[in-house]
């Protein structure tokens, strides 16, 4: 029903962060915290990419896409040994 | 590893590569299961200190301190947090939680790509020799990433993410999952940031051949790498009571079998299961294999867990036959007990003579390892095979490289077969696949660094491809194990490594990553996706025509829409760019191109391009004109640059 939470890598913008934020973890503390109270930040990237990786509801995954300088919500992927 | 040093030809002339002082400052990172670091492929004799470059560092966990990195192994961190979000915590009985390796495919890929000489190397006496890297002077960080549920893309993105901070030069990752488009696919969005910072980036093309259509780590901004033999192998030949004898491969080593004909059964006819002909636990019926050889089928389960299952119901040996899903494939396993691998039509003729002898007796013999086995290589049939199904138009794998029976350092948690009731330990393990080859390519990319530091991640490819070959010494064509017949550059991409010439390509295809931009632009990226990639507020410029023809790979994958764009005489023309750097002396370069089919001509202009200087560039184009062809069709061919001394190939696939 959509409370089953999982993985997903949250993709930012980080040339549209908005100039209220001296660091851009506070800022994706803060677009996480807008979708979840509980949710909390597994890593945060910055030479990779530019974003996090938390632990959401399919509906929070969904709210948080349609925040403001939020490039892409992709959900854990499992790679195996070749 | 042993023999493949002297295979790929770094055993022939020290000279040829560079000195061992600048290998010594390439680092590179390896994602996998971890690393056992009292590997004797992992000493430091020898060797200076740590690059001032490196920023990295040996964390600490269970079983693991800081005391376990030295200056050969130079880092280890390990990755977890995405794994536990997913499938709980680690059970500390069963992994260690820290880079420690309790699989032993972490230590495989890094001891085959930088480890250190180690005399007297061999398993179980198989495969004897000096154990080495590729690189051997190059320092390892390991990233450990993978778990035994599997390797999560979070811990891949935040293993990349140090591994660009702590400032590898090289990184291999012997990993895949699935066919996600690039802008979705953690490795390949880890691996754009890694290959803008200048690290060259070898992955494993998927064990999912011989289909087409099944490779992993197709981005080009990634070196893919397919698997091919070397020459050698372990045979171990069956011989029937009517007098035939077939030739298997084996890499088991303990009590023999008594030197008599033994009784032999079939597992299909030992088991009450409806698939007893595997092999699977508890399947075989005691009664009906006690003292006997049994055969069984591969598929379904481990091939070391059909002998355990055999052994276990009492049998004293076994032939594993392949089926139609592998062909005439051989892998050699370390077996619990007598046992021997045979292809798909030894074992039809086996099972026929079980099947019609009302006492079917057989034998195992043993032979031990064996060198100088020709044709080799030959692609491997589990090498994924391209077209490449994200783009097309660009050609994947890239190359391949030593992939099957590889020897290479192990982890001591586990015996050769993996299997929880295999209590022997080894130092060395013989085991298959791509995440064999790929780490072999990357201790190439790093040789090639070390001779070259100012080359770009494309430019070391370019180096790899061009100067890979496709032909035996005595002329003929690769050829792949799958079909017996000429393997194709959807099975080879270029050819198989030559390191040797690599280190000399005389001419290189770069690539910047603004070419890597504009070929997102031609792949009509969104700007939202190109910033996922690039993580830059970049925009395709539209005056600009982007084509991905135009990206400047060293290869050609050219597709001819059947019935679009044909001209009256139905012949369609398709025309791409491509421009070559001088990395060498100056000269004069002519090309020659060839086609396997009549129904493309290639015309390349100019088709003479002289170089005066170092780093000068020349562009050309070449236009490829296809007649009609159904649907489906393929065919190949070759575009080669030489100045006489250098030989920069191309391959090209045609596709209708």
């Amino acid at each position: 029903h959509g409370l089953e939470k999982t993985t997903y890598i949250v993709h930012m913008a980080k040339s549209q962060m908005p100039p209220s934020f001296h660091h851009h973890t506070h800022w994706y503390d803060s677009s996480l915290k807008s979708v979840s109270e509980s949710a909390q930040m597994m890593y945060t990237y910055e030479k990779a990419i530019h974003g996090f990786s938390t632990r959401l509801t399919e509906t929070e995954a969904r709210l948080l896409t349609a925040r403001p300088g939020i490039l892409a919500v992709l959900p854990e992927m499992r790679y195996q040994l070749h | 590893t042993t023999r493949t040093p002297l295979f790929l030809g770094l055993d022939t002339d020290p000279d040829l590569f560079p000195q061992s002082d600048s290998v010594s400052e390439v680092i590179i990172g390896v994602l996998d299961t971890g690393v056992w670091p009292e590997s004797k492929s992992f000493d430091d004799t020898g060797l200076g200190p740590v690059p001032s470059t490196w920023k990295g560092m040996c964390e600490e966990g269970t079983n693991f301190n800081a005391s376990s990195c030295n200056r050969k192994l130079i880092g280890a961190r390990y990755f977890a947090k995405g794994y536990e979000a997913m499938l709980g915590p680690i059970d500390e009985t069963k992994e260690s939680k820290s880079p420690r390796d309790d699989d032993g495919h972490g230590t495989h890929t890094s001891t085959t790509t930088a480890g250190s000489p180690v005399q007297g190397a061999s398993l179980l006496g198989y495969a004897p020799g000096t154990a080495r890297g590729m690189a051997a002077r190059a320092r390892v960080a390991a990233y450990k990433v993978c778990w035994i549920g599997g390797c999560f893309s979070s811990d891949i993105l935040a293993a990349l993410e140090q591994a660009i901070s702590d400032n590898v030069n090289v990184l291999s990752m012997s990993l895949g999952g699935g066919m996600a488009d690039y802008h979705r696919d953690s490795v390949s969005i880890g691996a754009f940031a890694a290959m803008e910072k200048g690290i060259f980036v070898s992955c494993s093309a998927g064990n999912a051949g011989p289909n087409s259509y099944t490779l992993s780590n197709v981005a080009p901004w990634i070196t893919t790498v397919g698997a091919g033999t070397i020459d050698r192998d372990f045979p171990a030949y069956v011989q029937l009571g009517n007098g035939k004898n077939f030739s298997g491969v084996s890499l088991f080593k303990g009590d023999m079998l008594p030197e008599k004909q033994l009784s032999f059964v079939y597992a299909g006819n030992a088991s009450t299961a409806s698939n007893g002909n595997l092999c699977m636990m508890d399947s075989l019926d005691p009664a009906k294999v006690a003292g006997k050889i049994v055969l069984c089928d591969r598929g379904m389960n481990a091939r070391v867990q059909k002998g355990q299952v055999v052994k276990q119901a009492g049998g004293v040996g076994m032939v594993l036959a392949n089926t139609a899903t592998n062909g005439e494939e051989l892998v050699a396993d370390a077996h619990l007990l007598p046992a021997t691998a045979v292809g798909e039509k030894s074992g039809d003729l086996i099972k026929s003579y079980l099947f019609s002898d009302p006492n079917p007796t057989v034998t195992i013999l043993f032979a031990g390892t064996k060198v100088g086995i020709q044709p080799s290589p030959v692609v491997a049939a589990f090498s994924s095979r391209g077209p490449n199904s994200i783009t097309p138009e660009i050609l994947k794998p890239d190359i391949i490289a030593p992939g099957v029976n590889i020897l290479a350092g192990w982890t001591g948690a586990v015996g050769p077969t993996g299997l929880a009731v295999d209590k022997r330990h080894v130092g060395f393990n013989i085991i298959s696949g791509t995440s064999m080859s790929c780490p072999h390519v990357s201790g190439l990319g790093a040789l090639v660094k070390a001779a070259h530091p100012g080359w770009s991640p494309a430019a070391i490819r370019s180096a790899l491809m061009t100067t890979a070959y496709t032909q035996y010494k005595n002329g003929q064509k690769l050829e792949d194990v799958a079909t017996g017949k000429p393997s194709t550059p959807f099975d080879h991409g270029a050819g198989h490594v030559d390191p040797v010439a690599a280190l000399d390509p005389g001419l290189v295809y770069d690539l910047s990553v603004e070419d890597y931009v504009d070929f997102l632009c031609a792949l009509k990226y969104t700007s939202s996706q190109i910033t996922t990639l690039t993580k830059k507020n970049l925009t395709c410029d539209a005056s600009k025509t982007h084509r991905v023809a135009d990206l400047n790979y060293p290869s050609f994958a050219i597709s001819f829409e059947t019935g679009q764009g044909s001209s009256p005489g139905g012949s369609t023309a398709v025309k791409y760019r491509r421009t070559l750097t001088n990395v060498g002396s100056p000269g004069t370069y002519k090309a020659i191109s060839s086609s396997d089919s009549d129904a493309v001509k290639i015309s390349v202009v100019p088709d003479v391009l002289q170089f005066v200087e170092a780093n000068e560039k020349k562009t050309y184009t070449v236009t490829f004109t296809g007649v009609s062809r159904p649907s489906g069709t393929n065919s190949f061919g070759r575009i080669q640059w030489s100045d006489g001394k250098h030989v920069v190939g191309s391959p090209i696939t045609f596709s209708w």
